[in-house]
């Protein structure tokens, strides 16, 4: 499986529709203070089925819908989605395309998320599912964030242990 | 369970060891579960001897070489269990010049051994450097976030325009 | 001794609004006791929004807003009862190059005005460059320090040697 | 009041006699990580009086001194000196040097510290007064640690206050 393309819509700084393109090896992401690096990363933690606002820098859900500027005005909805293929190795050693999916999660402000699996509406459970079969999660050792190697240092010893469940 | 965890710790430990010698060009580590009766309930302690250094919990270790020895516990827990993409959000900010290269190395080796993509934030001109490409990220407007995919020959103009600023 | 809390947060308070001001350009911040009656036991919040962004509590900013606008308040904190020396330990790891400057500038300006010694521990070459000297510290023998007294034009060498390493 | 000396001897990975003079305006200290960067803030802090180890990185307060290497035998003290010097401007506006401090801990392996003004034995608590006066001292805000920019950010706003409370 390959995660092929990441969509911001709306999505905390991100107010224009934003695509991401991931190629093969090593992409760095680069940028000036504040302009939206973590946020890319909160999206892809958020689009894979983060339940709590806690752990995206918010003090409610809705705060990671686009909410203005001196110049530009709140919006009401945030999108974000990831585009997974997946990919069969034929016999003479080339790929074949294989299934494409696309896997969204939309919030409107004061009522909640929702969940989409090639435009199939889903719920947040599948959706989870869906990433943990890729080893991928909100909570998996693959998204490493600001701050996260100073936490493991200062975690308590039975914290720390949970880090090899992860990889049960 | 607890069969399950003693072999992910096993495992994790040796890839844990292999990588913390490639990252400090020497010196040991290991893990260490602190209750070899009741793992489930265990604390995972990491014990660490720099080149040259007597061995000590990670705690007596300086800023980068903590930073260091958790990048490796990191990927070590990854390998694992790969998934088809690995983000680090500027886990390189404590590390010297020699030891983002060491990182940088590493990086290089598990992309060439793997399918895995990897998203690398950063601020460090070397690490920007050794990307194939590069996403930039700016705010042309006031709190809005754009992006502009910069190819490497334009990111080296941008970067030295940004220390020259 | 409510007064003199009282006395010390506004003092503070109007150093931290202008030094913030200082570190981003623009903007605007302040500290905010929680409990105006009570204020012995108040919390102390920070307010802040960096220029063209709406006012956020600082748990909301990113990693280098977060450590600018802490700097700010810790300098607004020293200048209430400056010492004879100022010491920080690599406060710049997570400021991208147009903040380290500002950073620098800032510190320019406090040691220009007062009789403060500032010993600034850096990874940043940019920061280096800045200094009035350097103390460059290695271990030349495994496991222990030793200090070389290093003056501006050996420590670009250094640092151009280090990056081409 | 200048901070014009710092002398270390066997203290954390100094093992050698080192001296670092202080001069005017901003002094950069630089090297790999892992060299002994901290550990010279580490000193400061000790000198003056942090009676706590665990806010020196160690486990016991013996941890401060030099603990030996592949190829060097431990120590069995470490000493910590500052040079502090009162210097009065004159009506002409040329400075008079004034009265020199030299304040000194020791610590034996197994024995504790003892502590020194200009040679003279004096208790922990004269030392702290003395630095406290010249507003530093282990936990002033004029000592800014690696990692306590995250510390204040991650504090609770109750504990936070208490940074006022330094400068009141
Ligand atoms: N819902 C939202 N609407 C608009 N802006 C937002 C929203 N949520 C967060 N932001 C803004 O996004 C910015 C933070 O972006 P982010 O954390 O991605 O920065 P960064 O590029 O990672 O910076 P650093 O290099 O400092 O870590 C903050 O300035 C914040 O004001
Ligand atoms: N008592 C001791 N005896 C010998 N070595 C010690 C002692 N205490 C600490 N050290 C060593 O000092 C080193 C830490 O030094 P320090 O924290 O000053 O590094 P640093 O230069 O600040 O590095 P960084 O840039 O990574 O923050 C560690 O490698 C540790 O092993
Ligand atoms: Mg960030
Ligand atoms: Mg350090």
């Amino acid at each position: 499986m390959e995660l092929k393309k990441i969509k911001l819509h709306g999505f905390k700084s991100f107010e224009k529709q934003t695509e991401f393109e991931i190629n093969k090896g090593l992409t760095g992401i680069v940028g000036p203070n504040g302009c939206g690096k973590s946020n890319v990363l909160d999206s892809l933690q958020w689009v894979m089925g983060e339940t709590s606002y806690k752990n995206l820098r918010g003090s409610e859900m809705d705060d990671v819908i686009f909410s203005g500027t001196d110049t530009s005005p709140s919006r009401n909805f945030a999108e974000v989605s990831v585009i997974m293929s997946e990919t069969t190795i034929t016999s003479d050693e080339s790929k074949a395309s294989g299934d494409e999916y696309e896997i969204k999660r939309r919030i409107e402000r004061n009522s909640g998320s929702k969940y989409y699996i090639n435009s199939i509406e889903k719920r947040a459970k599948d959706v989870q599912l869906f990433f943990a079969d890729n080893s991928l999660g909100p909570h998996s050792i693959s998204i490493v964030k600001q701050g996260q190697i100073n936490q493991i240092i200062e975690s308590k010893p039975n914290e720390r242990r949970k880090i090899l469940e992860e990889a049960a | 369970a607890r069969e399950r965890l003693q072999q992910s710790y096993e495992k994790v430990n040796s890839n844990f060891k292999h990588l913390f010698e490639k990252l400090f060009d020497g010196g040991k580590a290991e893990l260490k579960l602190d209750d070899n009766e009741d793992i489930l309930n265990a604390g995972l302690d990491i014990v660490a001897w720099p080149p040259g250094k007597k061995p000590q919990t990670i705690s007596l270790l300086s800023g980068g070489e903590q930073a260091l020895t958790v990048i490796a516990l990191i990927l070590a827990v990854f390998l694992e269990n790969p998934a088809p993409v690995c983000i680090l959000d500027e886990v390189d900010a404590p590390l010297d010049d020699t030891n983002v290269k060491k990182f940088c190395d590493t990086l290089d080796d598990l992309s060439k051994n793997s399918n895995t993509k990897f998203l690398i934030v950063t601020h460090h001109p070397y690490t920007m450097s050794r990307m194939d490409r590069l996403f930039g990220i700016t705010m042309a407007k006031k709190g809005e976030s754009i992006m502009l995919s910069v190819d490497l020959n334009q990111a080296e103009k941008m970067v030295n325009e940004e220390i020259v600023a």
